[in-house]
């Protein structure tokens, strides 16, 4: 089973 | 010119250690009818809930642009190695991020 795609959180410019 | 070719292709996530945490960047690799001797067409495949971050190894369409490709020689040049460098770059710079979730 492939991981499930992620992603971080985007950054308070 | 008009020409069609069936290409291989690989789809997965790459684990990317971002600020602490790991990620698991999903991509996919387009080997040519010529590789390994052409490095692979290489994109971020942002899912509905990500959204890409261009920025001087992406484009908008999330084409993925690195030295290692730019200078692919086989076999030193081979799959792992360049997912290996994706690693260290996505780690330093992350392709995608998380849409805020309004």
């Amino acid at each position: 089973k492939s991981p499930t795609p992620s992603a971080p959180a985007p950054v308070s410019l | 010119d008009g020409s069609t070719k069936e290409l291989l292709s690989l789809t997965g996530t790459v684990p990317v250690n971002y600020r602490g945490n790991v990620y698991n960047i999903p991509i996919c690799l387009w080997l040519l009818d010529t590789y390994p001797y052409n490095p692979p067409i290489c994109f971020v495949k942002p899912t509905s809930a990500m959204m890409i971050k261009t920025g001087k190894h992406v484009d908008a369409n999330g084409k993925i642009y690195l030295p290692y490709l730019h200078e692919w020689k086989p076999p030193q040049s081979e799959l792992l190695g360049l997912i290996q460098v994706m690693i260290v770059v996505f780690g330093e710079e992350p392709p995608v991020f998380s849409r805020p979730t309004t």
